[in-house]
């Protein structure tokens, strides 16, 4: 997280709110509804207080505005800007601008959700920056999530209570939600959900994220998987570049995902049984395409099937049991993928590095030995 | 291959009004620093290390399609002022 600097920072608890105008987006019960909402998110876990009032002037006041509006900050139009906010202070300090151009809604996934957008300008009225944890309220990027399971993420928790403390009404009760943490490369008990490789680069997923590993830098860099793919699940089971038809697919229970650079292909998601895999096979655990012989294998359970990418068929003579061509690996394959001619079996925290020609074992690495701790 | 990048003049036009917005890029006045590395390079590298990119210092296929998705209007960089 990070602050404005220079404690720009209430030196009240208890702040009043006033909505100036409506946006025709949306009925006013549900402006009001939403931006009542996204103060509470501030609120639940710190002393703050918001008080509306309907006349005069407010700590925050909030408008709808397009184009430029007198700030010098002009919006752009529908595009890119959604909103803006000043940090704590007299005057415009604290108030927000949303652009009237862009298209709000109070729930449905055409628009952008007002109450989202709010939580996050009322972090910067209330001295929150931008942050880098990609999985945080306060990244610059609008990224869509159910409003109504909304949870603050640890980040945001941090950052806000950095400046004004812990919610003494409820700090230490044990039955409030916790806030969700963004995944650390660093974790030595990380478990990753799948990897893949993506035109040279790597990709390492793990809940709603994932790591990209570009050859020539030295730090991956994480972000939203629907960041990059909008329609994509998260918490996948396994990921897989075809290099066949230069194509990432994603699997995720008995749906499969493929998408072509950004761009989901038409027809997906799929189910995994259009590959030929027993119906019985519910989720696979991991999938890795052999650029050698041009086979996929698909990892279920302790087996695992050949796929010819070719002739888009199952080869026969399989499932066969992963310790029957993988010596020493007993465990349980929770991702798999080749680079350089290695293939790379993930299983718990560990990564067994194999030629799949041979099934030789030439090392047992950590699951972050790619993420370069 | 990857596709070639077709970086056009609009695009540098739209990436420089980006970097001004949001990584509090300046008119470049006289040489370029030492190194030669220009006020784009560095404040672009600036916004691909924010955003997870490849830090390449020049604008690639990446760098504009996330200069276009929708964002909040405050800069990134710390604007304390």
């Amino acid at each position: 997280f990070s602050t404005f600097g220079k404690n720009l920072k209430w030196e009240k608890n208890s702040l009043t709110y006033r909505i100036v105008n409506y946006t025709p987006d949306m009925s006013a019960p549900e402006v009001d509804d939403s931006v009542e909402k996204a103060l509470q998110v501030w609120a639940k876990v710190t002393p703050l207080r918001f008080t509306r009032i309907d006349n005069g002037t407010a700590d925050i006041m909030i408008s709808f505005v397009p184009q430029e509006h007198g700030d010098s900050y002009p919006f752009d139009g529908p595009g890119v800007f959604l909103a803006h906010a000043f940090p704590p202070g007299p005057g415009t300090g604290g108030d927000v601008h949303f652009d009237e151009d862009e298209s709000f809604t109070f729930s449905s996934n055409t628009g952008y959700i007002l109450f989202l957008v709010a939580a996050h300008e009322f972090g910067h009225s209330l001295g929150l920056s931008h942050s880098y944890d990609p999985g945080a309220l306060m990244y610059p990027w609008y990224s869509y999530n159910n409003p109504d399971t909304f949870v603050l993420p640890r980040d945001d928790v941090n950052g806000i209570q950095s400046l004004y403390g812990p919610n003494p009404d409820t700090d230490g009760d044990i039955d409030k939600p916790e806030p969700p943490t963004t995944p650390d490369a660093c974790d030595s008990t990380l478990v990753l959900d799948a990897v893949a490789t993506l035109r040279g680069e790597m990709l390492f997923f793990k809940d709603s994220f994932f790591w990209r590993s570009y050859p020539q830098s030295n730090t991956p860099q994480q972000t939203l998987i629907t960041n990059f793919w909008p329609e994509a699940p998260t918490h996948i089971d396994a990921a897989y570049e075809s290099q066949q038809s230069d194509r990432v697919l994603l699997f995720k229970g008995r749906r499969v995902w493929a998408f072509s650079g950004y761009d989901l292909v038409r027809g997906y998601p799929k189910s995994i049984s259009s590959f030929g895999l027993p119906k019985r096979v519910k989720k696979i655990n991991a999938a890795l395409y052999d650029v050698e012989s041009a086979k996929t294998l698909f990892f279920v359970g302790s087996s695992y099937y050949s796929y010819d990418e070719a002739k888009k068929t199952m080869d026969q003579g399989f499932p066969k049991r992963v310790d029957q061509t993988f010596s020493g690996l007993t465990g349980e394959v929770t991702a798999a993928f080749q680079y350089r001619s290695y293939t790379y079996i993930y299983s718990g925290p560990y990564m067994f590095e194999y030629s799949l020609s041979t099934g030789r074992l030439f090392r047992l690495l950590n699951n972050n030995y790619f993420l370069r701790c | 291959c990857v596709p070639v990048s077709q970086v056009t003049e609009q695009d540098e036009h739209d990436a420089e009004s980006y970097l001004k917005r949001f990584f509090n890029l300046t008119e470049e006045k006289g040489p370029t620093g030492r190194r030669g590395v220009s006020a784009v390079s560095s404040k672009l590298s600036e916004m691909q290390r924010f955003f997870g990119l490849q830090i390449a210092g020049t604008l690639d296929d990446d760098t504009m399609t996330m200069m276009k998705k929708p964002r909040c209007g405050v800069p990134d960089t710390n604007i304390a002022s």
